[in-house]
């Protein structure tokens, strides 16, 4: 399972954070938590993004697209230099 | 940058440059592969406080000491790994450095591009010498080290703007993309489109995937993207043959010459036991087919300067590296470890020809040094990404060139200027080319604009580069392309050469607010989702009722993809006065089967930042699928030169 991981950005809706977390970093990791357990969050992101990177699986980058607050869970991709 | 401030008449802004603190306090975030600060294009002499609005920080490594590194001009330096070792496992730390220090040298090549200090008497192997320094001088550099030697990942590179908006800075600079992706996917879209709706202008490389068509990255409308010209200096290495004849090449080979009587010379292709032992693949040539020989080798496939490494360790005196019909005539100068020289595919062919029908073929390299004044200059590079846009035809890209080809910077003191592993030589400077080269002049450039007017939106500041850009030579016909020898187009050069002391004063801008591109991304039919994950807007809808368009973006640039049959499109634009009050009159230069309608003709400005709308009307017959055509559209008010071009495309 660890060799079909892939990074994914998953973008939040910030406004959308249930009341009952106090931090966005909280209700990323719970909705990290609820598809995978043992992924870490990467990155979270706050200034140019709302959201997070980790390492999901596809059934769990799927399953993560389900979950409230979700806008989109992408493949990061690889870049080069020019 | 010993020669590009000059060629690009930055010895001219002089007086148009405020010298307050509104030009030093702008921060340009250059994301790349770090910095070696000990280089003196870091040097903070001259320089003021850091601006007390940055909150970035410089981040220790092992072999980065932040009192050592970072100081008034290197005021940020940080690093993100974590994508990237999630991906391709822990960093070699016998190979790279897990800090902000740059083990390659381009991250060092294009933050001093874009705001290195002016080094005195520098050169690079007694080449290219004078005084290098960056587009903005008084600028502050950041650092984001985001590549790493497998690589650079969107989850680094993310994280990176996110820190650099944080940290305070006014201009983003990649040199490096990825493919070809819907806006919403592409991770530095993603990232550039907040920068710009919190008033940071990014500028990006389009991409050495040129000269073929629609081979563009980093397209985003919110994105500056910069393609590469020559300048107007050359290092000229000919090759001599005992016919008689010479060809010219180029090179930066420094060291032992080569005997002043010619020399025995081969082609690879018969100096080898395997079938592409022409492009001088390592372990190809027989030692004893090449001893002592000049070798001629053709490009491809492998580095440019392994291949001289390869004639080297199989005993040859020196290499001819000739171009093949992939990259025509473009010339890059290397700096080869053997006497060396590249030349063009007619050169290479009419030498091949040479050597295959002499019995006793000779030869030998006459390295002439540095060469300026070249004309004509610019030329379009081959290499540079050409349009049109893959993701959105209807916005013409690339925006502009710069200079790319052959361009000193500083450079790492990991490796050598070949990068090569067999390369000893550690220079505190070095010459290369790509867009990854013009990119941090256009920065450079942004920074210097932003400096001169902080009031400017992003959009402002790439509309004064843009209208202000040259597509023609003085009096003499268009920028060429080196790839065909012929005129370049907009697909290859879009609104043309940068011109840094008529963008400080362009007289009129095409502003663009993050309302426009909302209203662009309207247009593209983009769900609610796709508009939340590029805007972080998650209420904002499209208005159903309202009738958007591409083509009214208020670009400064036209592109027009017609549909086979005759048809007529039309395009809104409103220019904003930033100078003067004045009149400005229109005039179109339109292809042959293409009328051009402007409405009106004439637009009066009373006062500063006054706004004035115009149509641009555009009919044509029926084309046949695939043709191009191409114009430009000029507002004068006899001071100033709104320009910008048109692309016409049938599909």
């Amino acid at each position: 399972a660890a060799a079909k991981k892939r990074t994914y950005i998953v973008h939040m809706a910030k406004s959308q954070m249930p009341p009952a977390f106090a931090e966005h970093r909280h209700w990323y990791d719970a909705s990290l938590r609820s598809v995978s357990d043992t992924a870490e969050i990467l990155y979270a992101y706050d200034t140019v993004a709302h959201g997070f990177s980790a390492r999901l699986t596809p059934a769990e980058a799927r399953a993560m697209e389900r979950r409230p607050g979700v806008l989109g869970v992408m493949a990061e991709a690889r870049y080069e230099l020019h | 940058t010993t020669r590009t401030p000059e060629f690009l008449g930055l010895d001219r802004t002089e007086g148009f440059i405020p010298q307050s603190n509104t030009t030093s306090d702008v921060v340009v975030g250059v994301l790349d592969t770090g910095v070696w600060p000990e280089r003196k294009s870091y040097d903070d002499a001259g320089l003021g406080p850091v601006p007390a609005s940055w909150k970035g920080a410089c981040e220790e490594g092992k072999d980065f000491k932040a009192a050592n590194a970072c100081n008034r001009k290197l005021v940020g330096a940080r690093f993100f790994s974590q994508g990237y070792e999630a991906r391709m496992g822990p960093i070699n730390l016998t190979r790279e450095s897990r800090s902000p220090r740059d083990n390659d040298g381009h991250g060092t090549h294009t933050s001093s591009t874009v705001a290195g200090s002016a080094v005195p008497d520098v050169d690079f192997l007694g080449y290219a010498a004078g005084t290098a320094r960056g587009m903005s001088t008084r600028a502050r550099i950041a650092v984001y080290k985001v590549c790493w030697l497998g690589g650079c990942f969107g989850s680094d590179i993310l994280a990176a703007m996110d820190k650099a908006i944080e940290d305070g800075c006014g201009v983003l600079s990649l040199s490096l993309g990825g493919g070809m992706s819907d806006y919403y996917r592409d991770n530095i879209a993603v990232g550039a489109f907040s920068a710009m709706a919190m008033g940071v202008v990014v500028s990006c490389s389009a991409g050495n995937a040129g000269p073929g068509a629609s081979t563009l990255s980093n397209v985003a409308p919110w994105i500056t993207t910069v393609g590469a010209g020559t300048l107007d200096r050359d290092f000229p290495a000919n090759v001599l043959l005992s016919n008689g004849k010479n060809y010219t090449g180029v090179s930066l080979y420094s060291g032992k010459p080569l005997p002043s009587s010619p020399l025995p010379f081969i082609y690879a292709g018969n100096a080898t036991n395997t079938t592409n032992g022409n492009l001088c693949m390592t372990g190809t040539l027989l030692p004893d087919k090449v001893a002592g020989k000049i070798v001629l080798c053709d490009r491809g496939i492998n580095a440019r300067v392994q291949k001289g490494s390869v004639v080297r360790d199989a005993g040859g005196a020196g290499m001819i590296l000739a171009n093949t019909a992939a990259n025509g005539e473009e010339l890059v100068a290397d700096a080869h470890l053997l006497p060396a020289t590249a030349v063009g595919e007619i050169a290479g062919d009419a030498i091949k020809s040479y050597l295959f029908s002499d019995p006793n073929p000779t030869a030998t390299i006459a390295f002439r040094g540095t060469k300026v004044g070249v004309k004509p200059s610019p030329v379009v590079a081959a290499f540079s990404s050409r349009g049109p846009s893959a993701i959105t035809p209807d916005i013409l890209k690339p925006d502009l060139i710069a200079p790319g080809v052959n361009i000193l910077a500083a450079w790492t003191g990991s490796v050598g200027p070949t990068g090569q592993a067999a390369d000893p030589r550690r220079t505190e400077f070095n010459i290369i080319s790509g867009t990854s080269m013009s990119c941090p002049h256009v920065s450079g450039l942004l920074a210097l604009l932003k400096g001169a007017h902080p009031d400017w939106s992003p959009g402002a500041i790439k509309s004064a580069l843009m209208t202000t850009a040259y597509a023609a030579y003085p009096g003499d016909g268009g920028i060429l392309d080196v790839a065909t020898g012929r005129a370049a187009t907009p697909f290859d050069f879009g609104a043309g050469h940068v011109d840094p002391p008529k963008a400080l004063d362009p007289g009129l801008v095409y502003d663009l607010t993050t309302e426009d591109y909302l209203d662009f991304l309207c247009a593209l039919n983009y769900t609610p989702l796709q508009i939340a994950r590029l805007s972080r807007l998650t209420n904002y809808t499209c208005d159903r009722q309202k009738a958007y368009e591409v083509s009214d973006l208020n670009y400064p640039s036209f592109a027009v993809a017609f549909a086979t049959a005759s048809t007529t499109v039309k395009h809104t634009r409103t220019l904003t006065n930033v100078g003067a009050p004045g009149t400005y009159k229109a005039t179109v230069s339109a292809p042959e089967g293409v009328k051009v309608v402007v409405e009106p003709t004439a637009l009066t400005f009373s006062a500063l930042g006054e706004k004035k709308n115009y149509t641009v009307t555009f009919s044509t017959a029926s084309q046949p699928s695939g043709s191009t055509a191409f114009g430009r559209l000029e507002w004068s008010d006899a001071q100033h030169v709104v320009a910008s071009p048109l692309a016409f495309s049938w599909t």
